[in-house]
């Protein structure tokens, strides 16, 4: 694993998140389930709980948009470049964009939500990629069966080495 | 942007997948615009990639660095800017 940078991580460990907007892809609760399991991988092995919010500005924006879409880094159509994710931070900071040219999906067709979510949020938290190629951090993506989906080893060392292990009570 | 990334010249790579990679480099490993007007600190950032992905670290473009270039993957580069 590695970190975008030292210092790039959460202030706080109580994270709010928002769905700016849905793909058609799915549906509205596909997208709202996956998108809370994708960030309970991380919740589950640290100290960081994550709140969905519905209006306002969240430390996690979260979108679907086609090529030009708002920062300096357009989409490119079907396959290739699928998301990116900011680091922790102000403004566009955290924020995650999915490529609405992708076909997603919540199965192992073309491309799973859930495992790119996973991914995009590991950078919002500080998160770089991994040499490792089992890591979720690897750059390139790869199906992997998602029912009791289990964080490999290489991405729980990198989110406890930022925030602390999860304290069970 | 420079022409080609730099390859063995008897490969079998064509100017598309040239371009594609030297995209791809350009996008995700940084190269410089001005350096890479020789050809040399290109095939430093091929390398950069292959050693990333733990392929055979040659600095041409081979058949399995182009099948790395062409997965799917986070638009985040793997070094950044």
């Amino acid at each position: 694993y590695s970190f975008l940078s030292s210092n790039s991580k959460w202030s706080t460990n109580k994270i709010t998140y928002r769905i700016v907007n849905y793909t058609p892809d799915l549906t509205v609760a596909d997208v709202d389930q996956t998108i809370a399991k994708a960030f309970k991988v991380w919740s589950d092995v640290s100290p960081l709980t994550f709140t969905k919010i519905n209006s306002g500005t969240a430390d996690i924006m979260i979108s679907f948009g086609t090529k030009s879409h708002g920062d300096l880094f357009p989409f490119d159509g079907p396959s290739g470049t699928l998301a990116h994710a900011f680091g922790p931070g102000s403004d566009i900071g955290g924020d995650a964009h999915f490529d609405e040219d992708e076909t997603w999906t919540t199965t192992s067709r073309s491309i799973n939500l859930f495992l790119v979510a996973a991914h995009e949020f590991g950078h919002a938290l500080g998160l770089d990629h991994s040499t490792n190629p089992s890591a979720l951090m690897f750059p390139t993506y790869s199906y992997v069966p998602t029912e009791r989906y289990k964080l490999p080893t290489d991405d729980v060392n990198g989110i406890q080495a930022l925030y602390g292990k999860r304290t069970v009570i | 942007l420079p022409a080609a990334v730099p390859v063995n010249p008897k490969s079998e790579n064509n100017e598309g997948d040239f371009q594609f990679a030297e995209g791809y480099l350009n996008r995700f490993y940084t190269i410089s615009t001005v350096k890479s007007r020789s050809r040399g600190p290109v095939t430093e950032t091929l390398k950069r990639m292959q050693s990333f992905f733990k392929l055979n670290v040659t600095g041409t473009l081979d058949r399995e660095t182009m099948e790395v270039m062409k997965r799917p993957r986070c638009g985040v580069p793997d070094v950044a800017k």
